[in-house]
């Protein structure tokens, strides 16, 4: 309830005309990202307590402390993916079942992605992260492609993917 | 990759001489569209006459009816596989975007990236991109209230007087919280474009869709904010990157398009959440 809170104060002052508008002046701007980015950290950690239970089988794999979200996904980036095997657990909040492609920012290479559920290797595809992207001032990325796939995901439920970069297959990079 | 154009089963969607995407529907063959970039000099007034105000925060004011075009064709590349088709085109060192196809997934999506806007000529800019299709929607266009019921606008016009607009192009401009539709009465089609933000939009045009995406304001327009839109980071202007997902056909089956249109919204709005744990070397990864 406390984490909640944080995220529930934030909706509540985003509700003002200047912030749904973007009339509000820059140092507020500033002020509104602080607040969201606070709310939108603690609702990450309510969401992995959350997926944590549901894997009821106790795995320490999903300790709270060792699930990540990445903020900076708009932006092709994601400290946490780029230089590492890694374990997806991708949550779908629709009541309905959906095939959604999921991007993921990587290195060039070629990757195995498993879904856990039944073992089995997904079709998966490497695009290179366009130079107008990579050149945005200020990110900070060693990503040069995304890693894309279709994830088919149960209504209001979660599935596991394994990621993993079989290095020795990697083509250089141009 | 030497080829010039993508697609999936649904469209084919390729670069013409002048830089302008074509999308072309297979199973609609009466039905294509081209996208293009343009920008709009904003108004420098006086903001002490209340018909001279400048371009800001509050209001869009185009000095001029007409948007400027980008003079040079644009550079792009192709890239394809099994999942994903996609073009990575540069209008200028300002705006480019990726053109994407998914496999059997029935839309196109338009991943744009502007700014930052460039102003050390002294002129704000604001940035739009349109659809033109060849839709004959008769002045008539539909965007959405926040998400729910779709209101019919109609160009030049208001249902409760007799309007004279004296600025025509942002007289007819109106919010999109996350659709704006066309529709062609008489050849049965339909265009919507769907956004992940609200952003604002018109239709200037018969069968186009004109949407704002980037703005760039040096002066302040008086009407309270007391500051001009030119945020800066880095040292630089704003740059901004989106997605505008184009989806349509026929009405025929207005139900089956709507379930479509529908399907599509709540699966941008409510996307998957993904969270992340890296396996650290040396340790087994959890097995199935």
């Amino acid at each position: 309830e406390k984490q909640l809170e944080h995220f529930r104060e934030a909706m509540g002052v985003m509700q003002h005309h200047d912030a749904v508008t973007g009339t509000e002046k820059q140092l507020v701007a500033y002020d509104y990202a602080r607040i969201l980015y606070d709310g939108m950290q603690q609702g990450t950690n309510i969401a992995a307590d959350a997926i944590r239970k549901w894997r009821s089988t106790g795995n320490s794999n999903f300790a709270p402390e060792q699930m990540h979200t990445c903020m900076q996904l708009n932006i092709s980036t994601c400290l946490y993916t780029e230089d590492k095997d890694f374990v997806l657990a991708i949550y779908n909040p629709l009541s309905q079942k959906v095939v959604s492609p999921i991007r993921v920012p990587v290195q060039n290479g070629k990757y195995n992605v498993i879904d856990l559920a039944d073992g089995n290797e997904l079709t998966s595809q490497i695009v290179p992260i366009p130079n107008s992207v990579r050149e945005i001032p200020g990110r900070k990325s060693t990503s040069t492609h995304e890693l894309v796939f279709l994830a088919s995901l149960p209504p209001l439920g979660y599935k596991t993917y394994t990621v993993k970069r079989s290095s020795e297959n990697i083509s250089p990079q141009v | 990759v030497t080829a010039n154009s993508i697609g999936n089963e649904f469209y084919n969607v390729s670069v013409d001489e002048y830089g302008q995407v074509v999308v072309e529907w297979k199973k609609q063959k009466d039905m294509e569209l081209t996208q293009s970039f343009h920008y709009y000099d904003a108004m420098e007034g006086n903001n002490e006459e209340f018909r001279n105000r400048s371009s800001g925060a509050y209001i869009f004011r185009p000095k001029n009816t007409s948007a400027r075009n980008f003079v040079n064709s644009a550079s792009y590349e192709v890239h394809t596989g099994p999942l994903v088709e996609e073009i990575h085109q540069c209008v200028t060192d300002w705006i480019c975007q990726v053109i994407r196809v998914y496999s059997g997934m029935e839309y196109v999506e338009f991943d744009w990236l502007v700014g930052p806007i460039p102003v050390k000529d002294k002129i704000g800019k604001e940035v739009v991109t349109r659809y033109y299709s060849n839709l004959n929607s008769s002045g008539e266009f539909y965007t959405d209230s926040n998400g729910r019921e779709m209101l019919k606008r109609k160009r030049n016009y208001r249902p409760t007087w007799n309007l004279e607009l004296e600025e025509p192009i942002s007289g007819n401009y109106y919010p999109v919280t996350s659709k704006i539709s066309l529709k062609d009465d008489e050849k049965l089609l339909k265009l919507s474009l769907l956004t992940d933000r609200a952003e604002g939009g018109t239709s200037m045009r018969d069968g186009e869709i004109e949407m704002m995406i980037h703005r760039r304001l040096l002066k302040d327009d008086a009407f309270g904010v007391g500051e001009a839109l030119n945020e800066s980071a880095f040292g630089e202007g704003l740059v901004v990157r989106g997605s505008h997902y184009i989806i349509g056909g026929s009405i025929q089956n207005l139900d089956e398009l709507a379930v479509k249109e529908k399907t599509l919204a709540r699966q941008l709005l409510l996307r998957p959440w993904t969270f992340i744990q890296s396996i650290e070397k040396n340790s087994s990864a959890p097995t199935p």
